[in-house]
């Protein structure tokens, strides 16, 4: 669960060239090398969450890189879930009708 | 239920993939997408919704922070309709009071929203009938999905943790071997159907299946009964003009 770039000894061009392939494909650049050495441990690390993914799905589903694969897990809940704040959805079964809904 | 349903084939139903950036608005573009779908099937209207207005408009005024679909519906309600994406652009913000919903015709409007069964037969039935629908389901699995069906079990995709909403558009069956599809015996080699939803994502085009993405349909997969949702644009017992394609 905790593999970085550096784990991985001297890093294998493939990850060098996968990571790089990924920039070009989807338009990312970083602003320092300290950023780039960063996301590019963290794409190493989502390359394997994706095999384990993979492994542990039950259709065909196919996970490998794709726009986000630059992120932390974290990073991917905040920038693409919707949830307003943990938990709290409200109970709701009624149909509404369509008057002015009452303010509450 | 027909076996198989894709509102993508009636051309025009469904909408242009939207991509939500930065902004928290997966909600909003999911009751568009609906609303849209609903107008171009129901009255041949070929609407595209103005996003921007459900997060500046909206009661709870922090659009691109999360919300909900039913607050998207209700403001489209307290609005008496929504102006179109021309109009009213979307930004990848929230604009606080810059509301301007009267400034703006209004394109599409909706009687009201409903909540359906959390049965994935009956959610099946309403959307063949009457068209797509919203859902709300655990992402968890969509960060780094490229293709296929999607089927989890409870304990690697919660589905009492939903937070991303998004468009249901159809669903079908995929022939694949054995018990499972990646887990082919030699003595349990045979055809089998894997049944799927069709879902229309905010993440753009360049994402999953062109923007869409697959999840097993029948075991509650990522909580994808939680929350159905749905407008309404029609009397209940008014049905479209088309069926939902096979």
């Amino acid at each position: 669960g905790s593999l970085t770039a550096q784990d991985l000894g001297p890093q294998p061009l493939e990850l060098k060239e996968a990571f790089k392939f990924f920039q070009i494909q989807f338009n990312r650049s970083y602003l320092t090398p300290e950023e780039h050495a960063r996301r590019l441990d963290i794409f190493a690390h989502n390359l394997v969450q994706a095999q384990r993914l993979q492994e542990e799905d039950l259709g065909t589903a196919e996970f490998g890189v794709t726009p986000f694969s630059d992120l932390t897990e974290e990073e991917f809940g905040q920038l693409y879930g919707h949830q307003r704040a943990a938990g709290g959805v409200p109970s709701m079964s009624r149909v509404v009708g369509s008057e002015e809904p009452e303010e509450s | 239920v027909p076996h198989t349903c894709d509102w993508r084939k009636v051309a025009g139903a469904i909408s242009f993939i939207r991509n939500q950036g930065n902004c928290l608005c997966c909600w909003a573009m999911a009751a568009a997408g609906n609303i849209e779908a609903l107008w171009s099937i129901n009255f041949l209207k070929f609407v595209n919704v103005s996003v921007q207005e459900l997060l500046d408009c909206g009661r709870c005024g922090d659009g691109c922070h999360g919300g909900y679909v039913w607050d998207a519906f209700s403001t489209v309600l307290k609005n008496s309709g929504v102006a179109s994406e021309s109009d009213y652009p979307f930004q990848a913000n929230f604009r606080p009071h810059r509301c301007h919903a009267k400034t703006y015709n209004k394109v599409a409007w909706i009687m009201d929203f409903i909540f359906l069964p959390d049965d994935e037969q009956r959610i099946a039935q309403y959307l063949a009938t009457y068209g797509p629908i919203t859902v709300t389901i655990n992402a968890k699995h969509l960060q780094l999905y490229q293709k296929g069906v999607i089927k989890a079990r409870p304990t690697t995709c919660d589905p009492q943790f939903v937070d991303h909403s998004v468009l249901l558009v159809g669903f079908g069956s995929e022939k694949s071997e054995g018990m499972g599809a990646k887990t082919v015996s030699s003595q349990s080699r045979h055809p089998r159907s894997t049944p799927y939803w069709i879902l229309k994502n905010s993440w753009g085009a360049q994402w999953g299946e062109e923007g869409y993405f697959r999840l097993h349909r029948g075991s509650n997969t990522c909580g994808i009964t939680k929350y159905p949702v749905t407008a309404r644009v029609q009397k209940p017992n008014v049905k479209p003009q088309f069926s939902c394609p096979p």
